[in-house]
């Protein structure tokens, strides 16, 4: 299964993300 | 004995016709798979190899849905308790399962597959981040991120799907600006903002619950009944538009920064989807019809917030089936 967040923000807005990496419920998705 | 082999011999044709139809078709993706490799080799950039057309409709063809609530039924059944501990150890070694995390860590006492699928985690296992403003919703891989761009999102890098097709049109809302003329723009309330999007897949091993991936408040759901075809990283680099085709439900709201949506994809293992709020939802029964979606809006007359959710709160689940 699969989640999807669609979400509008600020241009300044930015990932705290790497393609592939493991990631749990709760941690840093990004933040402006 | 010449009938009988006549019998036999036809019987046994539609057998090495699949047996040589797909021993080709494997060999042909594998000779496919080589020459990616070469040029990968040769450092050169290769887009990724989507399904044909035909590849897609045999692949739609299979009854995914029918065999997802088979294995639903299957996993419904309640094993013998001196059976249990095996059983949910296979599942465990298969797929990683870090046990020391679920709240309830004795496996006699889950009473059948689904129960286990279904576990809970020790509520300090998973701190919520209080330092960021979205957080992961789920336990996963992230497969894609990033801004959207011309209406088209990436379900992995070079592969996309349509906006518009996967979040369905947008009446969810009355007050549509009218001046913006694509979806995209559409659904970007303030001056200035751009449309983020982020791809978290859930493998079979993980906690299957999800979670508020912020605080936001939820105004509308939008149910999509579709196929279940597996969303494996593989076969999301795979077949094009597979979110618009899989059975989805959307969830639509707003947050500090405007509009803010999330949206769990059913999978073939994992063909419902359960929001607690939500109890008139139902997915993944047995009579659809192909492209409709069924609404609901959570803003009332007495009730103008929606669902207001808090950042990390419980907000629904997969299951088997």
């Amino acid at each position: 299964s699969t989640i999807v967040l669609i979400f509008e923000a600020p241009k300044d807005f930015t990932f705290n993300l790497k393609a592939g990496q493991k990631i749990h419920f709760g941690e840093a998705v990004g933040s402006l | 004995l010449h009938a009988a082999s006549a019998a036999v011999a036809i019987r046994i044709r539609p057998l090495y016709l699949l047996l040589g139809t797909g021993g080709g078709y494997a060999g042909y993706r594998q000779y496919e798979g080589y020459k990616d490799r070469r040029l990968q080799e040769l450092g050169l950039d290769i887009t990724p190899r989507v399904a044909h057309t035909w590849e897609v409709a045999i692949y739609k063809s299979v009854p995914t849905r029918l065999l997802s609530r088979a294995w639903g039924r299957l996993n419904q059944v309640e094993l013998p308790t001196w059976l249990r501990k095996p059983v949910y150890s296979l599942y465990i070694w298969t797929f990683g399962v870090n046990m020391k995390e679920a709240a309830v860590e004795d496996l006699h006492q889950y009473r059948n597959l689904s129960e286990f699928f279904r576990r809970k985690l020790k509520p300090q296992a998973r701190p919520v981040c209080d330092s960021h403003c979205v957080i992961s919703p789920a336990d996963g891989k992230i497969l894609h991120f990033g801004r959207v761009k011309n209406c088209e999102v990436e379900q992995v890098k070079g592969v996309t799907y349509s906006l518009e097709s996967f979040l369905g049109p947008q009446t969810w809302t009355e007050n549509l600006p009218i001046s913006k003329t694509s979806f995209q723009d559409q659904l970007v309330t303030k001056e200035g903002n751009e449309l983020y999007h982020c791809v978290i897949y859930l493998a079979p091993g993980d906690y299957h619950c999800f979670h508020s991936p912020t605080d936001w408040k939820v105004f509308h759901r939008r149910h999509f009944p579709g196929s279940l075809m597996s969303v494996n990283p593989g076969v999301a680099r795979w077949i094009k538009e597979l979110f618009c085709y899989n059975e989805r439900v959307v969830l639509t709201g707003g947050w500090q920064h405007g509009f803010f949506s999330l949206t769990a994809v059913g999978a073939t293992n994992v063909g419902s989807i359960r929001i607690y709020f939500d109890r008139d939802l139902q997915t993944n029964s047995p009579r659809y019809s192909k492209g409709s979606h069924n609404d609901m809006s959570y803003v009332t007359n007495n009730n103008q917030d929606g669902i207001v959710m808090r950042k990390g709160e419980q907000l629904g689940e997969f299951n088997l089936g």
